[in-house]
């Protein structure tokens, strides 16, 4: 049996957001420790890791490690059925070949639940090993996914450098070229709205704009965003779920043919 | 032009 109640459903629906354009499909495994998902798009560029911790769930059960298949189209649109207030629980037998997704809104008047049929996916699982990033950078997510944004109108591709100054985001094109620099925050009041740099060795690398903003759908999980560096290896940008989970999205570099 | 670099050439398949 595996039952997973979330009070705040809308982490939920979020977590969907952020992963759906990049999927068609992936497997949700379920431990006692919580849900931990790995899946890769379709050109194998990029992966996305997400982990949210049984501890986050307010009631979370799983007598049988289980792995679930879903067609994240069919996911979405279920989760687009639940309000931003619902409570969500999951459900399922073991070795199921369906799940349950029950909705209760705040009062518990409206009780909604849909079930879906599961899908057998034969998917690679990748081993990331432990690296130690020359560059740790941490700023404002809404500011990541404006500049993503913002440069993509002018190339494919965005170079990001990591100096122990700040952070810097290029683009050139046939256009003409742009750059947005970041220093590095000295105080602010807001947590939320600093820029912060870790940095071992300076780092430049270049990265394909298309998957970028993909990844910053998950701006609304996190006011702050985190971009791992290190010359040669796909970078890591991470946005925390609440304070029991997060979303990783590995990229693997562009580099001069 | 870049070349576009895939995951395989980094990670290891479990």
């Amino acid at each position: 049996m595996f039952e997973a109640r979330l009070t705040q459903g809308s982490l939920l629906k979020k977590v969907m957001e952020a992963i759906r354009e990049l999927l068609n499909e992936a497997s949700f495994d379920c431990s006692e420790n919580g849900i931990q998902l790995q899946a890769m798009d379709n050109s194998h560029v990029s992966l996305v890791s997400l982990n949210m911790g049984s501890e986050g769930f307010d009631k979370f059960r799983c007598d049988r490690n289980l792995t679930m298949g879903m067609n994240l189209a069919s996911l979405s649109k279920i989760l687009k059925c639940a309000s931003n207030s619902d409570a969500i629980t999951l459900k399922a037998q073991d070795d199921p070949d369906t799940v349950t997704f029950t909705f209760e809104s705040e009062n518990n008047e409206r009780v909604s639940d849909y079930s879906m049929k599961l899908i057998n996916l034969d998917q690679e699982h990748l081993g990331i090993p432990d690296t130690e990033y020359s560059c740790v950078v941490k700023m404002p997510s809404a500011d990541f996914a404006r500049i993503c944004k913002d440069l993509s109108q002018f190339g494919d591709c965005i170079t990001i450098s990591c100096t122990k100054e700040g952070i810097k985001f290029s683009v050139a094109g046939d256009i003409g070229t742009g750059n947005v620099k970041l220093a590095q925050t000295a105080n602010v009041d807001k947590e939320s709205e600093a820029v912060t740099v870790e940095m071992q060795e300076p780092v430049s690398l270049t990265f394909a704009c298309r998957y970028l903003n993909h990844f910053t759908k998950a701006t609304p999980l996190s006011e702050q965003v985190q971009l791992s560096l290190s010359a040669d290896v796909p970078l890591v940008v991470e946005y925390k779920i609440g304070e029991f989970g997060h979303i990783r999205y590995y990229l693997a570099p562009k580099i001069d043919e | 032009p870049k070349k576009q670099l895939t995951l395989s050439a980094f990670f290891d398949q479990r």
